[in-house]
């Protein structure tokens, strides 16, 4: 089976836009035929890769069947994109009232030929979208910021994730995304050194650091590796996308 | 009626926390009596000031039925705590099967006398929880950090605000804090603009500066003032309090 990674933290803005985004396309730029999904109805991946939400359906025509998965995703040359947009937010309100156990999103990936990986951006909420997601994947990837209050909701999501993956054979930790790493600062060297001990081989040995190119591609809707190739952002998420390579054994 | 003061946004790691833990602790240090209210299972405001939200029932409690607002309420000395705790997210669960227009924690917030300002932190998710709190807030802060992704959300979160406002008498948007703002920053300079432009009168004239105090003060369960009292995270909060309780009528 083809890889199929979420980029999940319920904790806010560390980063799994920005990740999804890059890894998408820095995979594409090793020779990948990727297809990025866009699960938040906040569509920031979607507008990170220039694409205005507004105007498509998408992941939320796919769920409430309105679409199929071919007419829903866009072809954007390097890289496929199955849009996200603010239609999610009803299409989860009514996920919530419906009955558990839907696989709507595993069952439409299972329609697209000619993917290798398929990575999905999604919202900091752990909720019905989310479940969708999780029961679409086979591995997720856990971006987060090299401070305490990440370290506390990261305790909490490998707990609930181990729970899943034991239980009803959810998907495994792939790994731990250390973003916005500054070495300089004692308290991320700290954190990151919490992450190992607690979790060991679960961060990447790859840090992402601080990078302002990383925040302004999004507003020319270009990854880094257009925008700005040779920037720091660019070289930690090359060197990022090929240990997930070799983690996926596809060196 | 005494100002409630949402803490709000959907977009993740703006800095809700962040302002929550030190506008109530800086306007406890002017000299208000603070109650600071956690709506966020992550329960990071509540850790935040030291306390373990495991122990704690909290807002959950009040919620679900089984406390009064007095007995959950934690005298902290300088400031009361209404805790946050992970049982939260079945609180959560449970309003979004309920009936609409239950204005449970409105009602509890009527029952507590000695507070002359109630700040509560959200969860980055529009959602029932949330929904609970904006029902009983008398207005909203909105924290974002100055780059593209938060300018986006912004926009989408002021139309809503509006709407809310219009149609039922919800909260008005008090203000904007720009938080993790570096003046050298060209994009945090552009985006500080374009807020203007759109938002005129709503962002504060104190932004918040990136200050790795205010990232590590939360590990020690202090607020700013109490952990690094000479750091500019402490200046810039007490710059934003004396703000604050300009736009409340109460400088
Ligand atoms: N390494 C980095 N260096 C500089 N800026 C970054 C970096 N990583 C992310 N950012 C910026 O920080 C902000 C938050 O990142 P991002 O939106 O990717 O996080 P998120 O986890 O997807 O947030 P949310 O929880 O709201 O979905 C964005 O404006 C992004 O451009
Ligand atoms: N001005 C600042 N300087 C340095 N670090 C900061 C600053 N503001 C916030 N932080 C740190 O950035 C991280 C995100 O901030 P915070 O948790 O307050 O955001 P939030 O909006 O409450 O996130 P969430 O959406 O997950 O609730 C925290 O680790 C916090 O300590
Ligand atoms: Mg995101
Ligand atoms: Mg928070």
């Amino acid at each position: 089976h083809i890889p199929r990674l979420a980029c999940l933290n319920h904790k806010g803005g560390v980063g799994k836009t920005t990740c999804s985004v890059n890894l998408a396309a820095g995979l594409a730029r090793l020779g990948w035929r990727v297809l990025a999904v866009d699960a938040d109805p906040q569509a920031h991946l979607t507008a990170s890769l220039g694409l205005v939400a507004a105007d498509l359906d998408g992941l939320a025509g796919v769920l409430d069947g309105r679409l199929t998965l071919a007419q829903a995703v866009a072809d954007l040359g390097q890289l496929h994109l199955l849009p996200g947009s603010a239609a999610l937010a009803a299409t989860e309100t009514r996920l919530a009232g419906a009955a558990v156990g839907s696989h709507k999103l595993a069952s439409a990936l299972d329609t697209l030929p000619g993917v290798d990986i398929v990575i999905i951006d999604c919202p900091p909420h752990l909720g019905p979208l989310t479940r969708q997601v999780l029961a679409a994947a086979t591995g997720v990837l856990v971006p987060m910021t090299p401070d305490f209050l990440a370290m506390q909701s990261l305790a909490w999501l490998m707990e609930t994730l181990a729970e899943l993956s034991g239980t009803s054979g959810g998907p495994d930790v792939v790994g731990v995304v250390l973003n916005r790493y500054s070495a300089q600062k004692r308290l991320h060297r700290e954190v990151r050194e919490l992450v190992r001990q607690h979790f060991p081989g679960t961060a990447f040995a790859t840090a992402i650091r601080e990078n302002i190119a990383l925040a302004e591609a999004p507003s020319f809707g270009q990854d880094i590796f257009r925008y700005a190739p040779r920037s720091a952002g660019a070289a930690d998420f090359t060197a990022l996308c090929r240990e997930l390579a070799v983690r996926l054994g596809q060196p």
